[in-house]
């Protein structure tokens, strides 16, 4: 059974697809095979590594909403040891087309326990909202990788993202838990960042990894090139930072 | 009858609240009056008036979903010549509720046209997705405003957005166009901001502003004082783009 997290913020622009795409592609450097799981619509997971959405035969939408077989739909990525279950633009449709499925909260979780390959870690990129698309994917996850950028808005978006995240648990997913929450774009030379990591520490003293993700462009530069960081940059300082995040992942997971 | 933009990108953190709240503010400088309309159920722009959404007695949820009068639920911003109809949590459930309600597109653009006040300018803030709400959005709107963040992912968007927009145009709002594409958290010392800003001007040369606004720390200081960066600090290099931008928008329309 892998150990399935879903990276989830309803705020835009935080670093979810950042953080999925460079959390996956250490896994297999620290010896633990995974899945990526392309649930937004926009499919920036699928095109950061560099796979052509409109060549693509079939998709997270044909598994999710024509209960297509997952095994057939999953790809390699450029990383050995971590596929892909890729997004297309057929998902921008899906969420109202859920609404009259039965079971429409699982179509999801009930695709991932068709997998016939034993990964050790599912990573699920969630898109910027608390819809239908992102219900699946917290009901198929054990744990929340909670992205937050280091800006005001951020702290705002935390309480509604909690209070979602409680409903599904007592409604639709028992076991799902904050697996952590990690500071991203974090820039040092503003106040503003400072702050509100002093903030988000003492409200989520447990949960807030030590790692904190760097604002640092070659992560940005990274998708333009269709690679990780892993690849593009590994000797960057976001590089570092997303290496020392993922061995601070596997062994909370670890101890848990 | 108000000339209506919404301010439009599924992507994520790509600045659309920080534009709509300063070209908002602006307006009443430059000798006309506006109201903004917060249609995230994030609520960034609603909070970064400094209004406490838990304390409001009505929102535009209550406009959308039970057709309550806009007139009364509309208030002041601290800003003269500037009113908001505010956003509230109660929308992160409108998405599925707006399934079920007849003329489910139109419910923002019938909820306008009974304004009593004769606003110059309406500016809508979108939610992070081609929803129902941002569907609503376009559909009340004459003009979109486009913001692109200098970055990668931020292009990969633009095709999804310019599709649905031309959908919207043929079969529900026939006079949505562009209004402008703003170049929005430029960072000059990085390669990757001035090819992503040369490939978006070469694609849409018409549409986009001459105006680019540059990334800018003041900018995102701002709304954690509850305040538009015309009041926070009119003399920063974010106050003095976004005057820019708003006198631009406000000269291309007369000239339309
Ligand atoms: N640590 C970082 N340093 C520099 N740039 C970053 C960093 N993390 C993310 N970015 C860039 O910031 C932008 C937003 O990040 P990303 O797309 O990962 O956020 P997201 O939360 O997935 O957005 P969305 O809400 O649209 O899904 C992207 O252009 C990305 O390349
Ligand atoms: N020009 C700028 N300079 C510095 N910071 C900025 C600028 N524009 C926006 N920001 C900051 O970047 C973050 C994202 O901006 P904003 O919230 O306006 O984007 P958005 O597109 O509305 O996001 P969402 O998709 O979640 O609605 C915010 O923390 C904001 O304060
Ligand atoms: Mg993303
Ligand atoms: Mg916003």
């Amino acid at each position: 059974m892998p150990c399935i997290y879903a990276v989830v913020n309803q705020k835009g622009g935080v670093g979810k697809t950042t953080t999925a795409i460079n959390v996956a592609a250490n896994l297999p450097d620290l010896g633990k095979s995974g899945l990526i799981v392309d649930m937004d619509p926009q499919g920036n997971t699928t095109s950061g590594f560099g796979i052509d959405k409109s060549r693509l035969a079939g998709s997270v939408y044909n598994v999710i909403i024509e209960a297509a077989d997952v095994n057939a739909i999953i790809r390699p990525t450029g990383v050995p040891g971590l596929d892909i279950l890729p997004s297309h633009r057929s998902l921008a449709g899906a969420e109202i087309e859920l609404i009259g499925l039965p079971r429409r909260e699982r179509r999801l979780v009930y695709a991932l326990d068709m997998l016939r390959h034993d990964y050790d870690y599912v990573i699920i990129d969630c898109p910027p909202s608390l819809g239908l698309l992102t219900v699946n994917c917290l009901v198929a996850a054990e744990y929340m990788l909670i992205p937050i950028q280091c800006e005001y808005y951020a702290l705002e978006g935390l309480g509604a993202l909690t209070h979602t995240s409680q409903l599904i648990q007592r409604e639709l997913n028992p076991r799902l838990k904050i697996g952590g929450i990690v500071l991203t774009l974090f820039d040092p030379r503003t106040t503003l960042a400072w702050q509100v990591a002093e903030q988000v520490r003492s409200q989520y003293p447990e949960e807030t990894f030590r790692t904190i993700i760097p604002r640092n462009v070659r992560l940005s530069e990274a998708p333009s090139h269709g690679m990780p960081i892993t690849q593009y940059d590994p000797a960057s300082r976001g590089a570092v930072a997303y290496h020392e995040l993922t061995k601070e992942l596997i062994s909370r997971g670890a101890a848990a």
